[in-house]
């Protein structure tokens, strides 16, 4: 695993986090759901809770984008890059950006967007790329079931190397 | 004249190469060999950086399993520190 430079974490461990918006190739159920289980797959390794807001900025905000969005990182349309975030901090620190033009699924078809969010959240609370080809921290994208996802060992290493074990 | 298919296929493999290292390894537009005087070439020095992170043969060329890594889909966050 890799560490952000600079070792950028958290100060709090109860984060929030808020989806601005839905992709249309998706139901809003279902991206909640990709949400929540991505948000899971740190939270149940670390002492990190996530808690869902509507009506304010939060620390993580997920979003749909379409090419140049504002940041300084366009998209670059369908496949190739398909979302990127930001390391923890103030602002825009945290927040996850989905490439609006990539297939989105629930499952196999395209790419699951609960894969891509667990990455990119990954990226959210301090990690950075990992070099292990089997590790979720890898940049390039590569398919698991959702109902047969766990964690790989690197991972759980590199984020309680940044927020410690659960507490549970 | 027409170019010609390998000229072209030349031509689109650099643009690859140097927009994914543009991209990923924080390889600056203006470091282009053409642009230089002297020194090493810093396309092949971050060639070898992406190579050697993702486990390939360091070699500083663009081989067909580089290039197999650079078209695959992926997350756009820079694999190097800005």
């Amino acid at each position: 695993y890799s560490l952000t430079p600079g070792n950028p974490k958290w100060k709090r461990n109860d984060l929030t986090y808020r989806i601005l918006n839905y992709t249309p190739k998706m139901r809003q159920a279902d991206v909640e759901k990709a949400v929540q289980k991505a948000l899971s797959v740190w939270s149940n390794v670390t002492p990190l809770t996530f808690k869902k807001v509507d009506d304010r900025e939060a620390d993580i905000m997920i979003s749909f984008a379409y090419r140049d969005h504002k940041d300084n990182s366009p998209f670059d349309g369908p496949n190739g890059q398909l979302a990127h975030a930001f390391q923890p901090g103030e602002g825009i620190g945290g927040d996850v950006h989905l490439d609006e033009e990539e297939d989105w699924s629930k499952d196999g078809r395209g790419y699951n967007l609960f894969i891509v969010l667990a990455h990119e959240l990954g990226h959210s609370l301090g990690l950075s790329h990992s070099n292990d080809p089997g590790a979720l921290m890898y940049p390039s994208y590569s398919y698991t079931a959702p109902n047969e996802f766990l964690l790989p060992q690197d991972d759980i290493d590199g984020i309680q190397a940044i927020y410690g074990q659960s507490s549970a | 004249l027409p170019v010609s298919p390998e000229a072209e296929d030349e031509r689109k493999t650099l643009q690859l190469v140097e927009s994914y290292l543009q991209n990923f390894y924080n390889l600056q537009k203006d470091q282009k060999p053409h642009l230089r005087t002297k020194g090493d070439n810093p396309i092949v020095e971050k060639l070898k950086e992406m190579q050697a992170f993702f486990g390939l043969q360091v070699t500083g060329k663009p081989d067909l399993d580089t290039l197999e890594i650079m078209k695959k889909s992926r997350c756009g966050v820079p694999d190097v520190g800005e």
